[in-house]
């Protein structure tokens, strides 16, 4: 993998290579779970990173959720590159894997993102046909069973974002449900977007504050400081509800309400020149800024434990 | 594969409340086949959508006559997507060798 072109977009064949070679070339440390298969069939790989101990307190981190947002994809193969790289150079990093395991899914929704690279590059949603309609797929960051079906998701199937039938309805989503409840020690779970650079924490689908806000605030303040000091890039940041807009059904809400309190969504570069067709020159100075304030999330998760 | 020929991205940026409700109800307007590419927030904050060839005289002309601001992100969506393709098939042509 040190041969691995991170500076451009893969086909979702190279990326699952790419997830078999850094496993071989780490045994002790890289290991490839499956937690379940999407819609298609695909297998859904999550890349853990441990150094040792059972079930340790936990960080989970996911990208490409919304499968046109290549940059996030790319960004996690370059994560995941980086931790191997890191642990035993840099302290912080060897420090947190040391005492936490860190979980990386790198493709969350596979059928999307071989769909945008074989049939229509504007893809967001699953794969799964909607019964009675002639649209295909379901948000799958609206069909998380927080706040479900309320005002800031579409009931319509050929809406973008359309929450589907019921919460958990997606295998994409529903794969992740159960790894989470049967790991049981999550206590990060970070969720990965593009593009409009911004750093979000619960809640999208109520305007009730969550009982952390002030520390998830702050958090949020310190990791955008340091993803700024790489290249300038400025994000916004706060609630979701507030920062954006409602949303319901959403990925991180349900994680907070599961009691992981450090749940946070990023929406990566750009600001307004290309939208989703970020220039693949941007991806890694995109993932190496990222990494800044990822760091800074995992850094206070180790050093505030609960 | 679906193509994007002539498909324009417009940045919106409203400047009221009662300009973000228009907005919004192009969101209803499914005939339109809009795709919100960052969708409606508040006043100030941009609204990019994406918007296919047979709508953008109608949606330009329905943002003009309410008077609503916008601007052409992508003047083609499909010739930044053939570039996107290129890059990505020349890129793999070169490190293919290598692998």
């Amino acid at each position: 993998t040190d041969s691995y072109d991170y500076g451009r977009y893969h086909p979702i064949n190279e990326i699952y290579d790419f997830q078999d070679m850094l496993v071989a070339e780490n045994p002790n440390m890289v290991s490839k779970i499956v937690i379940g298969q999407s819609y298609e069939g695909r297998p859904l790989n999550v890349l853990k990173f441990s150094t040792g101990g059972t079930n340790r307190p936990a960080i989970w981190i996911d990208t490409g959720i919304h499968s046109r947002e290549w940059v996030t994809q790319a960004s996690g193969q370059w994560f995941a590159k980086k931790i191997v790289t890191d642990y035993g150079r840099d302290p912080t990093l060897t420090a947190i894997l040391n005492k936490m395991d860190i979980f990386l899914e790198i493709v969350t929704n596979p059928d999307g993102y071989y769909y945008t690279h074989n049939n229509n590059r504007m893809w967001r949603k699953t794969r799964k046909p909607n019964p009675g309609s002639n649209c295909v797929g379901v948000d799958p960051n609206r069909n998380w069973d927080a706040g479900f079906g309320g005002p800031g998701a579409s009931g319509r199937p050929c809406s973008e974002t359309y929450h589907g039938p019921r919460a958990n309805s997606e295998s994409e989503v529903k794969s992740i449900v159960d790894f989470v409840k049967s790991h049981g020690n999550f206590k990060a779970f970070i969720s990965i977007h593009s593009y409009s650079q911004m750093l979000l924490y619960p809640y999208g689908y109520t305007r009730t504050p969550v009982k952390d806000q002030a520390e998830l605030h702050s958090l949020a303040k310190k990791a955008i400081t340091d993803l700024a000091s790489l290249y300038g890039t400025r994000y916004r940041y706060g609630s979701i509800i507030s920062t954006i807009y409602q949303a319901s059904g959403g990925t991180i809400d349900w994680t907070y309400n599961q009691g992981i309190k450090y749940s946070y969504t990023f929406e990566l570069r750009d600001t307004g020149r290309y939208g989703f067709i970020l220039p693949p020159s941007q991806i890694i100075p995109t993932a190496q800024e990222t990494w800044l304030a990822l760091m800074a999330i995992m850094d206070h998760t180790y050093k505030n434990p609960y | 594969k679906e193509t994007f020929e002539g498909h324009q991205v417009l940045r919106i940026v409203p400047k009221d409340d009662v300009q973000l409700s228009l907005i919004k109800d192009l969101e209803d307007m499914i005939e339109f086949e809009l795709d919100f590419w960052r969708g409606v927030t508040d006043a100030v904050t941009p609204v990019d959508i994406r918007v296919p060839f047979h709508s953008l005289q109608t949606v330009k002309i329905y943002l003009e006559t309410q008077g609503i601001e916008y601007s052409t992100m992508i003047e083609d969506l499909q010739t930044m997507l053939d570039d996107e393709q290129e890059e990505m098939e020349s890129a793999a042509r070169v490190t293919q060798p290598r692998n």
